[in-house]
């Protein structure tokens, strides 16, 4: 038996919303410690992996571990048809094929139950190897989705440069070019800690995609090595995070 | 020329 109890569903909406752009179908791995996801998109460039801690539930309750495969854009209609401050408690039986959605209005008044068909996915997960990023830069999650939008105007490509001195993006296109830099702020919304300057080229519309995951937290969290792929962060509360990773492009 | 890279370059399946 799996049972989540969330005392607001908004904080659902926007996690869903974090990763439906780029999977239209993804497993849930639940286990004592929490939920659990990992998938890449279709065409191998970037991958996805959330975790939430079992305390971010009101009520958490997971006998044995349990993989429930979603389409995420079903999970997405249901969850239009609640309100935010609904809390909302997902239920599944073991070996179910269905997993259900039960809403509860904030006044305790009215409550709307759904069942969503889950799917057998035949999912791989892949080692994700320690990495010792050379730069580490946060800033607000607003600002990185803004740069990330303005710069996609001009180009497919998107060039990050990072070194003490900031972090640098750039796009080149043809009617121009962008540059776009950030230094470290003394109010602290901006940081950077840089053990190696790192240059690295990436499709822009990827970092646009990742930028669906803005509502979540204030601050994003962007780690680059040379040659491996970009690591961009987004805490979810205290209870955990959504990272995304994306291969760089490489020079033929 | 670049050309996009392959996660599956980077990340073994477990």
């Amino acid at each position: 038996m799996f049972e989540a109890r969330l005392s607001s569903t908004a904080l659902l909406k926007k996690i869903v919303d974090a990763l439906k752009e780029i999977l239209h179908q993804s497993t849930l791995d639940c286990s004592d410690s929490g939920i659990q996801l990992q998938a890449m998109d279709n065409s191998h460039v970037s991958l996805v992996s959330m975790s939430l801690r079992s305390d971010c539930f009101e009520k958490y309750r997971c006998d044995r571990n349990l993989s429930l495969g979603l389409d995420l854009r079903s999970l997405t209609k249901v969850l239009k048809c609640a309100s935010g401050d609904d809390a909302v408690t997902i239920k599944s039986a073991d070996k179910a094929d269905k997993l259900q959605l039960s809403f509860e209005s904030a006044s305790m008044d009215r409550t709307a139950d759904y069942e969503l068909r889950l799917l057998n996915l035949d999912q791989e997960h892949l080692a994700i190897p320690e990495t010792d990023y050379a730069c580490v830069v946060h800033m607000p999650a607003t600002e990185f989705a803004r740069i990330c939008r303005d710069l996609s105007t001009f180009s497919e490509s998107v060039v990050i440069a990072c070194t003490k001195d900031g972090i640098k993006f750039s796009a080149n296109g043809e009617m121009g070019s962008v540059n776009i830099k950030l230094s470290e702020t003394s109010k602290g919304d901006v940081s950077v800690q840089v053990e190696e300057p790192v240059t690295l080229s990436f499709a822009g519309r990827y970092l646009n995609t990742f930028t669906r995951a803005t509502p979540l937290s204030e601050k994003v969290k962007i780690s680059m090595a040379p040659e491996v792929p970009l690591l961009v962060e987004y805490p979810i509360e205290d209870y955990g995070y959504i990272r995304y990773y994306l291969a760089p492009k490489v020079d033929e | 020329v670049t050309s996009q890279g392959n996660l599956k370059d980077f990340f073994k399946p477990k």
